[in-house]
């Protein structure tokens, strides 16, 4: 599959959309930056940070910092979950 | 165990199955 290349995601451009649509739009754009960190479990971290509020999400989008630290949150409670 | 079904797993240019739940 070819990576797709997204523009950044505004604010504006979610309010635009329906939810369902704003939640795969976000993750649309969280997973190549997960893939980069986690690729065998990137599929289920994205899955996992979708479950965030999207204001939330954006910030993160925007903050690799911010997406380090709830990967690595994500992770810890998928361990627990998968242990 | 093996058939774990949580979390929804994301795949890019597939609909979210989390989706169901919003």
């Amino acid at each position: 599959r070819e990576p797709a290349v997204y523009e950044p995601l505004s604010a504006s451009m979610l309010a635009a959309a329906l939810p369902h649509e704003q939640k795969q739009m976000i993750g649309e754009r969280l997973y190549p930056l997960i893939s980069a960190l986690h690729t065998q479990l990137a599929g289920k971290i994205t899955g996992m940070l979708l479950e965030i509020d999207n204001s939330e999400l954006l910030l993160m989008l925007e903050s690799p910092e911010s997406l380090n630290a709830k990967v690595q949150e994500a992770l810890e409670v998928l361990q627990e979950h998968q242990a | 165990g093996s058939s774990v079904s949580w979390p929804p797993e994301f795949h890019p240019g597939v609909p979210w199955k989390g989706l169901q739940n919003i």
